[in-house]
């Protein structure tokens, strides 16, 4: 049974997409078979792919509109599979506002694919509207990237809230796997202090181990490669297999 | 006639939230009145003012909706007034998709209040959506906050696109003051890549100085603060009061 996993994280910036992508890559690289969705307009996911989301005529938006398969917009990069986005997808948001079923809109566009991966990682938008609500919906399980910092933190009571929602209205069966500690600076104390207090006040597990911050991570997207491409003996390639082995894909 | 200032970028985590409680906290501090404008339902300058967004009983939510009057919502913290944004502000992006006049909210609301203040600056959520549709129409300018990486430069396009549509349909005086280097790491070339390919790509003028990225910066919002009361003499809060003075409000 393939696992489907949502990253998701309503604070701008916090890793979600480098998430993905590099613990995609990481999983591709041992052999898994993986598919990385796209479920942001603004299609950095797409974009880090070497994907230039300008020069799509079909994409997620004409999927979760039922304009089209899954099976048709599928484009393979490497090892992995991407459902790409382009800024269509901000359209969907406004169109499934008014539709019954409008959160199963991904699970259902999905379901026929699911045999053929391994792993799905879902790429979440910096919200909480009906594109992330799809996003949780169609997971089985949410890896929340954190962002070691005071105004990322105090989000993650919104967002787990939210998890809760989804999980009584859509989705019983989702479960959150635990926090992935992005860009950590262990030169601070913040970065510390942050990691503690989410685990003491939500009981949340976090994933070890914590993302480095490091430039050959930001660098990489720019050659529409992951670090684990770019840099692959970098400290954040290493810390991204590792987390991708912690996850224990069969 | 007051300076209407929009912080804008679609990217998250660029520091729009930080630029708009320093900047403001820097012009506040020199004698200007300063209204700060909390576009965001994750409510974060509501919160890094030290406000608690979960025990507000009117927002901006219920003055973009005709519920209250801007006056009834404005806070005063130190030298700064704010409207604060809670969760609800989520609703009203549902609530206005089906209104005529829905970009004009914001700016209908603020109008009253303009003679009360020397500036305005409105801190934009990481969307194009109609909350930053009512953001730009409401400005007379737009900054862009602009993290020196490859995927927040990505957006930059798209962002001016969609300014350029705002001037065409609903604010035809809205002009880009410029771009703030934010989160600055002057040790990587990455950073002055970006911003050089900004400048060329679009011609856009980057106002200086640089913010340097500091860890003074991200602890702030711990204690309800900016950097420039947590950190007065740090890089991060020299260069907030340097970019308000380049900004020369009268
Ligand atoms: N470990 C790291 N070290 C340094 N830079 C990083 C690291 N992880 C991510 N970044 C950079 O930080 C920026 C934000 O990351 P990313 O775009 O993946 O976040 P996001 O949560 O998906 O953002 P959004 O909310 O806009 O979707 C990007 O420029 C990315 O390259
Ligand atoms: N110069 C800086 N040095 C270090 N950290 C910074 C700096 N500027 C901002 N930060 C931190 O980076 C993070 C992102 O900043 P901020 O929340 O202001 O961005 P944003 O664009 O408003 O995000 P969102 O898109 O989620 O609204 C915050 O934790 C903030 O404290
Ligand atoms: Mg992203
Ligand atoms: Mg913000």
């Amino acid at each position: 049974m393939s696992r489907v996993i949502a990253v998701a994280n309503q604070k701008g910036g916090v890793a979600k997409t480098t998430t993905v992508h590099s613990l995609g890559s990481a999983l591709g690289s041992v052999g898994k078979r993986v598919l990385l969705v796209d479920l942001d307009p603004q299609a950095c996911l797409t974009y880090s792919l070497g994907i230039d989301p300008e020069r799509l005529d079909l994409s997620l938006h004409d999927v979760m509109l039922r304009r089209a398969g899954a099976d048709q917009i599928a484009l393979t990069v490497g090892d992995l599979t991407v459902l790409p986005s382009t800024i269509d997808l901000a359209g969907a948001e406004v169109h499934l506002l008014t539709k019954t079923g409008r959160e199963y809109a991904l699970r259902r566009a999905i379901e026929p694919l699911l045999s053929c991966y391994d792993v799905v990682l879902i790429d979440c938008p910096p919200s909480l509207g009906i594109l992330t609500i799809n996003g949780l919906t169609a997971a089985r399980e949410v890896i929340v990237p954190l962002q070691c910092e005071t105004l990322s933190h105090r989000g993650v009571g919104q967002l787990l809230e939210t998890i809760d929602d989804v999980r009584s209205y859509t989705n019983p069966e989702l479960r959150v796997r635990g926090v992935v500690a992005t860009m950590f600076d262990s030169r601070t104390n913040l970065a510390r202090r942050v990691i503690a207090d989410v685990e003491s006040s939500y009981g949340l597990t976090v994933l070890q181990p914590p993302v480095p911050k490091s430039v050959k991570v930001a660098e990489a997207p720019e050659t529409g490669r992951c670090v684990l491409e770019h840099a692959p003996s970098s400290k954040g390639a290493e810390a991204y297999r590792a987390l991708a082995s912690t996850l224990e894909v069969a």
